[in-house]
């Protein structure tokens, strides 16, 4: 399975549509302080199903959701999507033939989540387990958050060892 | 659940002592469990000895030689289960510049390794003349982020001049 | 105690919104002292806005945006009593390169300000360029360290290409 | 009150002497990953008389004697200068008079620190009140550690607060 793109609309400052194909090796992405950067790596996890709003330095899911600019007025959803290839099989029933599984995660000020598939509403459980079968997922070590190194440095001996739970 | 552990443990630690010792160009680092005779509630801490240097544990070393341990302690783990995307945010921020350089190399490693995709979010001009492609990330309205694809051979004339 | 903390607080409030301001060219930030009516056990929230975006905690910010305020907030309370030397421990690393000139020129504010003698340890090569003379600290023997005078053309050269 | 000049001697890994004069200005201080620059503000808050071994990333206060390399033995003493210049009246009798103040603090392996102002013995509070009434210090917030900013952005409110207390 490989993750082939990523698209936001109205998730942080990502305000307008935005499609990023992530390509085979290495993609830097660079930017001024506060342009975005972590913002992409938030939707990421976002998307793949993470519970946690403060650890996408949010107070609740609802802050993920455009809020305004000098410009713009406040949304009042956010949408992002993984686009997965050679994915046949990963996710179950009514998606096991389809090799290219498009997984989406929605969110409406006040009104909670909602996941989908292909087009079709799944759970929140089903986008969760789909990205643990295939060795990734919002709490995946691969995904290295701004200043996680230093936390990783800096964290107790017995807080450190869940490095390794999630190695087994 | 405490043989998984253990089984872990033990293909993470050869993969970090591989690493380590990569990254550093010599030096020897182990990781260990500590504190307790049930691994579930261990601690795990780091032991590095970079090269003509004494063993100490992590909390002792520099902040560049202690990013570039923890970042072998991370790809160690990586290893063990390589995921279909890895994205790094900013991790080669304390490096200085051989750091870096040996740092990317590290990646080149991994892709080798792996058929995993990688994003590796970074202010260095070394990094950015390493990857295979650049996205920049811009807000020409304020509070509006934009995403565009950047000429790398451009990054990589001003790495070269850096 | 607290007339002296609260009399602490406004001055450092009044020092970090100017500075604020000045780093981000605009925007707006001020210190709250919150959760307790009695201030010796109340706790320090800090509020900013950086040029068209909204006023957040400082948890919600961008690294860089988070360090550059934080760096505001240590030269506010530094103004309110200044220390004879100051050294700055690699504070410039998530800073990009518009951000790392901002904080010069707060340095050379500063050394307007005061007859403070400031030491910058850093690895960034435009603040490498803007100090008035240059340390190398160096291990021509491996875990020995020395220290020696660089010269600063070349560093300001070197600068100047990237 | 000046501070003119920094001495080390088998401080960490500064086995050898070492004079920095430290000059009017900005002085920057560069130099490989892991080559003594973060040492250098160490030896500073050590000669100032911190208390703190933990703060010094170090296990005892023995720890900061340079502990040998691969080609030289550990050392059994480490001393630290610092060279104060005009400083008429800094430090009580007998140095009311004297303009240039030479504070010293060294340590001898399991024996502890003594500490010294121009070449006579001095207790370890001298040492700290001389500089705490010269507004700097050990803890001083014009001494800014290595990863202090983003412990300061991490902080509980009720631990940056702290931050006022320094000021007061
Ligand atoms: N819900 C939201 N609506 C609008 N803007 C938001 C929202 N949440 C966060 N932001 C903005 O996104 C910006 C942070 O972006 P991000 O952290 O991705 O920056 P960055 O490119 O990683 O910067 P750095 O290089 O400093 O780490 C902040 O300035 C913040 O104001
Ligand atoms: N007691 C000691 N004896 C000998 N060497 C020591 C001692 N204590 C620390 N060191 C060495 O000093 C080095 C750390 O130096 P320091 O932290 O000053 O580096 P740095 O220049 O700040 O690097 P960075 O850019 O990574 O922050 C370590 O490699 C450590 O091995
Ligand atoms: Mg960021
Ligand atoms: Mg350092």
């Amino acid at each position: 399975m490989n993750i082939a793109e990523l698209r936001l609309a109205g998730f942080k400052s990502f305000v307008d549509s935005v499609r990023a194909p992530i390509e085979p090796g290495l993609t830097g992405v660079v930017g001024p302080n506060g342009c975005g950067k972590s913002n992409l790596l938030e939707a990421v996890r976002w998307v793949m199903g993470a519970t946690s709003a403060k650890s996408m330095r949010a107070d609740d899911m609802d802050s993920v959701i455009f809020a305004g600019s000098a410009a713009r007025p406040a949304r009042e959803h956010a949408e992002v999507t993984l686009v997965l290839k050679d994915a046949r099989g990963r996710a179950g029933a009514p998606f096991a033939d389809d090799d290219v599984l498009e997984v989406s995660r929605r969110i409406r000020r006040g009104l909670g989540s909602t996941y989908r598939i292909n087009g079709k509403d799944v759970r929140a459980k089903d986008v969760q387990l789909l990205f643990a079968d295939a060795s990734t997922g919002a709490n995946s070590p691969a995904l290295v958050r701004q200043g996680q190194v230093s936390e990783l440095i800096a964290a107790k001996p017995e807080n450190r060892r869940r490095i390794l739970e999630e190695a087994a | 659940g405490r043989r998984r552990l253990l089984a872990a443990y033990e293909t993470v630690n050869a993969n970090f002592t591989k690493l380590f010792t990569a990254l550093f160009e010599g030096g020897a680092a182990e990781l260990t469990l500590t504190q307790s005779d049930d691994p579930l509630a261990a601690g795990l801490e780091i032991m590095a000895q970079p090269p003509g240097k004494k063993l100490t544990t992590l909390s002792l070393m520099s902040g560049g030689e202690q990013a570039l341990t923890a970042t072998a302690l991370i790809f160690a783990v990586f290893l063990a289960n390589p995921a279909p995307i890895c994205v790094l945010d900013e991790v080669d921020a304390p490096l200085d510049d051989a750091n870096v350089d040996r740092f990317c190399r590290l990646l080149d490693e991994m892709k080798k390794l792996t058929s995993t995709r990688f994003l590796v979010i970074t202010h260095n001009p070394v990094t950015m003349s390493r990857v295979d492609r650049l996205y920049g990330v811009t807000m020409p309205e304020l509070g509006v982020s934009q995403l565009v694809s950047v000429d790398l051979t451009r990054a990589r004339q001003l790495a070269a001049t850096a």
